[in-house]
């Protein structure tokens, strides 16, 4: 159920 | 040179047990504060921050910053040589390419040492936003593991949702639905076996079993768990280190399709 989200969308590079 | 010496090298070895399913190398960053890893696994999903801080140590001592990467099956093998009652002692030199782990038994009649290759890795450091969490669930770490494990054998998500009454962990697959509900206890005598829910507002999101249950690999470093969530904001699942730190894995939710 749902599709998984990245990290990378809610996470930047410092 | 860097010196780090903690009396309990169960301690680093349940660390260890808690990360080295999600990653399969990782770079220690030590400083005069502590030792710090933060590292995604490899699908970007999931994310793991651990903090020692140097006073939780029975000796630090770190003269110069330094990245240590280390393949964490290899350091799981070398800390597989330790006793439980071991007391482990980290060093390493300035600029140098191995760090070596010397294990000592309670009454000393036993030392070994074991030297491993460290790796240069290429780190990406990501910038975790400050966030005003809706929920914050704190409850045993035992409780947790325990429903993630029966409701990941129905489906392959798990929604949880947080009100003020309490929180509600829900799936359902092939062969049907489960549910398991936990209402906020009243029992403020033991902490360690409370439910605490601090709510600004309702909450609901979905999340991966898979990585939930490896989340869950942690449990023995603490009695309590503190789940936090926001809309469309990464889980954050917190373990308190009893005097050395924390253990925060983040996980990105899923969306509907």
């Amino acid at each position: 159920a749902g599709n998984q989200t990245s990290l990378k969308n809610f996470f930047k590079p410092k | 040179m860097f010196e780090a010496r903690l009396v309990n090298s169960a301690t680093f070895k349940k660390i260890l047990d808690a990360i080295k399913d999600l990653l399969d190398q990782a770079s220690f960053d030590c400083s005069e504060s502590g030792i710090q890893l933060q590292a995604m696994d490899n699908s970007h999903v999931s994310l793991v921050s651990l903090n020692l801080k140097s006073d939780g140590f029975d000796k630090y001592r770190c003269d110069r910053s330094l990245t240590m990467g280390m393949n964490l099956a290899s350091l799981s093998k070398v800390f597989r040589c330790s006793g439980s009652d071991d007391t482990v002692t980290i060093k390493a030199q300035d600029d140098a390419d191995t760090v070596t782990f010397m294990f000592e038994s309670k009454k000393q009649e036993k030392i070994s040492d074991y030297e491993m290759k460290l790796m240069n890795l290429d780190q990406e450091h990501l910038g975790i936003p400050e966030t005003e969490f809706s929920c914050i669930i704190k409850m045993p770490s035992a409780e947790f593991a325990r429903i993630v494990r029966d409701l990941s054998q129905f489906g392959e998500s798990i929604v949880i949702s947080c009100t003020k009454e309490g929180v509600k962990f829900s799936t359902q697959g092939d062969i049907g639905t489960g549910n398991v509900k936990l209402a906020q206890t009243n029992n403020f005598d033991k902490e360690e076996e409370s439910v605490i829910i601090d709510m600004q507002e309702p909450v609901s999101l979905t999340f991966a079993c898979q990585y939930l249950n490896l989340f869950t690999k942690a449990t023995p470093l603490s009695n309590q768990v503190t789940l936090s969530m926001c809309d469309n904001v990464p889980l954050v699942v917190e373990y308190q280190i009893p005097d050395l730190g924390h253990l925060c894995y983040y996980l990105a939710p899923k969306i509907e399709e």
